[in-house]
């Protein structure tokens, strides 16, 4: 049996809003030494979303047998949205389960709401992702790096990010015409968090796809700060810290025809 | 122009 108590019902609303519109269908794979952890690729082949959400995430936490609940997230999303932020929020689901149940628990009324979602089988593919060496690291605010990626998609279908020792630069070139944005790295000692910090062994010029980037930064409300690891000529890695455990996102790049 | 190329190709499969 699986039963997983939050103490606030917004970090699922909020992880599950930042991977829907990316994947429908995924399975969320339960064990009492790993939590929930999920593994989803979206359609077109070019996004990936590892998801881990630590025991350490939850008030309580029980998983006496490991469970895969494969979930339609449009599904979960309208049933989650029926709470509130701040409820307790309890997912339960037996040893085999066909369904899910959702429960809130208002903390000042006594109001408990209790939902039940259908479960699917859901054959997805699994891919191996080793932990890779990068080329170089940034960590910025999440909301500055959100603007940026929703700014520079009025210019330009792809967005290029080139990262030296002393600055990182988005680079937009569209049919209107061109834009770019210089951050250099920075302490800010009252507020980590705004702080920009680049490490890096070479310097490193990627392009991606602006659309995908726009799917990423759905993730911001779940951290103040956002990690993008890069590598020439590979994937991306995005990451969001959560309070115990993390949202990834892997990011194919755009290469010269 | 610049193409999007698929995770597959750097990612194997499980």
């Amino acid at each position: 049996m699986l039963e997983g108590k939050f103490e606030e019902a917004s970090l699922l609303k909020k992880v599950i809003e930042s991977i829907k519109d990316s994947v429908k269908l995924c399975n969320f794979n339960c064990s009492q030494s790993k939590g929930i952890t999920v593994q989803a690729i979206d359609d077109s082949r070019v996004l990936l979303i590892a998801l881990k959400i630590d025991s350490g995430s939850f008030q309580e936490f029980r998983c006496d047998r490991d469970l895969v609940l494969g979930l339609d997230l449009e599904s979960l999303s309208k049933i989650l949205k029926q709470g509130n932020n701040e409820d307790y929020l309890t997912i339960i689901a037996e040893d085999s389960p066909d369904s899910l149940l959702v429960v809130f628990e208002d903390k000042k009324k006594d109001r408990i709401s209790e939902f039940s979602l259908k479960l699917m089988d859901i054959d997805s593919d699994v891919l191996t992702i080793d932990d890779m060496e990068h080329d170089c690291s940034i960590t910025m605010p999440a909301y500055e790096f959100a603007k940026i990626a929703r700014d520079m998609k009025t210019l330009s279908e792809s967005l290029q990010i080139i990262i030296t020792k002393d600055s990182v630069k988005f680079n937009a070139e569209g049919q209107i015409g061109s834009g770019s944005i210089i951050l250099k790295p920075h302490t800010d000692m009252e507020k980590p968090d705004e702080s920009i910090k680049i490490e890096l062994n070479q310097p490193v010029v990627l392009t991606f796809g602006a659309k995908y980037l726009n799917d990423i930064v759905k993730a911001t409300a779940l951290s103040s700060t956002v990690t993008i690891k890069l590598t020439d000529k590979a994937p991306a890695l995005f990451e969001y810290r959560l309070p115990s455990g993390y949202l990834r996102y892997y990011l194919a790049p755009k290469f010269d025809d | 122009t610049k193409k999007q190329v698929s995770l597959m190709s750097f990612f194997g499969k499980k």
